[in-house]
């Protein structure tokens, strides 16, 4: 749970 | 190759629009490993398809994996599907199971 509150949120891409 | 995964399965969306039509989050990397389908746009292929949902976590396309993969290089591999002409479909493997 740390370890994801770690990792940057993502970018959205439309497709 | 995915079939390990206990909850997924395969949806093959045909290429029924000029635009695949889903928004994807996540990528190796960020809080999201594998893709996640955040919106499907009315009128695109995958709309038309009626099986892809919003939610779905996108596992494999035409059996490439998307695990390890960052958020751009996933979207190419999508778009590129999507674009090929050798195929009038695009194969997704998913999984409601995050």
């Amino acid at each position: 749970r740390e370890k994801r509150l770690t990792l940057p949120p993502s970018e959205i891409t439309l497709l | 190759p995915g079939l390990l995964e206990p909850t997924s399965c395969l949806i093959r969306v045909a290429k029924s629009a000029p635009t695949l039509g889903i928004a994807i989050e996540g990528g190796a990397n960020t809080r999201q490993p594998l893709p996640r389908i955040v919106t499907i746009q009315r009128g695109g292929s995958a709309h038309n398809c009626g099986k892809l949902k919003v939610g779905h976590v996108i596992l494999e396309v035409n059996g490439t994996t998307l695990r390890g993969k960052e958020h751009r290089a996933a979207a190419r591999i999508i778009a590129e599907a999507f674009k090929a002409k050798e195929k009038d479909h695009v194969d997704f493997l998913v999984t409601e199971f995050n």
